[in-house]
Parts: structure tokens; sequence; C-alpha cells
């Protein structure tokens, strides 16, 4: 969704 | 995942484990900024507060472990093994954390992505990251000598700069939506700093091959 914010990189 | 992203992690986890191999191994830490060090173990406690809460692979929560786990082991090697702490520049490593970690803080209250405390903490991580080098910098200028520990280091940091750019020009071609200026210019910022920190390494690299040559 949108809403969140996901960081897949480290 | 892309090649560059996997080569990009896996140089980065090398310059960390080598670091924390050798400390073990040789028990000094010589021309290593335990500055920086903190700085690097603050960047990771801050940026992977997402571990337990969102799960993108094993690999990556894997990595965000080693990651934790390697740079607050190489602090307490340089901070309390009693050998280890002997052969720390002490009296030359005397950057302050403090004039790198409050611009970031206010950087990141004012930049980020969205402002909750943990998008907060991870556009400070990466605001942090890009600048933590700088202690290590002026360590390296003033002890004027580098030897292969700090070298090897240095290099493998470097690959992983490179190679993180790469992965983004890949993805942002590969990928519909992929922009991320936040870590984009923050990423620029660190590996211009590296470039400058690669020159430093071959000059003075350059100048101890001179010092062996008959006058």
């Amino acid at each position: 969704d949108q809403e969140r914010v996901v960081h897949d990189e480290l | 995942m892309n090649i560059f992203r996997l080569a990009g992690d896996m140089t980065h986890l090398m310059s960390v484990l080598v670091l924390l191999l050798k400390i073990h191994t040789i028990k000094s830490c010589a021309g290593i900024s335990l500055k920086t060090q903190e700085l690097y173990a603050l960047v990771f406690a801050t940026r992977y507060l997402d571990i337990f809460t969102d799960f993108i692979s094993v690999y990556n929560t894997i990595m965000k472990l080693i990651f934790l786990g390697s740079s607050f082991s190489i602090v307490w090697y340089m901070r309390r093994h009693k050998l280890v702490r002997r052969s720390y520049d002490k009296e030359q490593d005397t950057f302050r954390h403090f004039f790198l970690v409050l611009p970031c803080l206010l950087l990141a209250l004012v930049m980020n992505e969205k402002f909750t405390f943990k998008e907060v903490m991870w556009a400070f991580s990466l605001y942090l990251e890009a600048v933590a080098i700088l202690p290590q910098l002026v360590l390296l200028q003033r002890t004027k000598n580098i030897d292969n520990l700090t070298g090897q280091y240095v290099f493998l940091l470097g690959a992983y700069r490179a190679f993180y750019i790469f992965n983004w020009i890949y993805r942002y071609f590969t990928e519909p939506h992929y922009v991320h200026w936040i870590t984009w210019i923050s990423g620029l910022v660190q590996t211009l700093l590296y470039a400058d920190f690669f020159y430093y390494y071959f000059n003075s690299w350059k100048n101890n091959v001179k010092l062996h040559l008959p006058a």
C-alpha cells in the first residue's frame, strides 16, 4: 500500500 | 536483487568482517578511527529499527543482524579489549561525534519520506552514513600512514559505494516508480567523500614507496 514506506536495501 | 546490489552488499559485508577479523587476530586497531566505527554502529542501529517489524526477506534479516553484530563488536574490541585498545590512536582521533550527529538529526527531521519516528531515524542513518567516514579521514591525514588493514578496509568500502550506485542506476531503469532522492543524494555525497579518501590513500601509499627509494 502507499502509506507504508518499505526500505528493501541495506 | 540484481548483481550490483549483491556485489555491493558483499563488499560492504567483507569490509566490516575483514576489519573485525583482523582486529581479533592481530589484536591491534592502529590507524582505525573509533569515532567512525561508533558512528557506523549508530547508523546500523537507527536504520534497522524495522528489523522485527517489516519482514523483507531472510537474506535481508540475516544481513542486518550481521551488520549490527559486527559493527558493535568492533566498537567493543576498540573500547574494551585490553590489548586492542592499547593500539588505538586516542590522542589523534579527536573528531567530535556531536558535530556530525546533530546536523544529520536536524536534517532528518526536516527531510524524510514520512514524519514518523522510524522514517526520521532511517533518513538520519543515511545522512550519518554519508559523513561517518570523516573522523577516519582526519585520523588518516594526521598519522599520514596507511597500513594493509586500513587499506583493505577502505578499498572494500569504496567498492561497496561504487556497486550501490550501479544498483540504483540499474533499478531506476528496470523498476517502475523507483525514485529515492534521499538515498541517492546521501549515497552520492558518501561516495564523493570516499573518492577523497582514496586520493589520500594513494598519496600516502606513493609517499611511503618514495621514502624507501635510495636518496
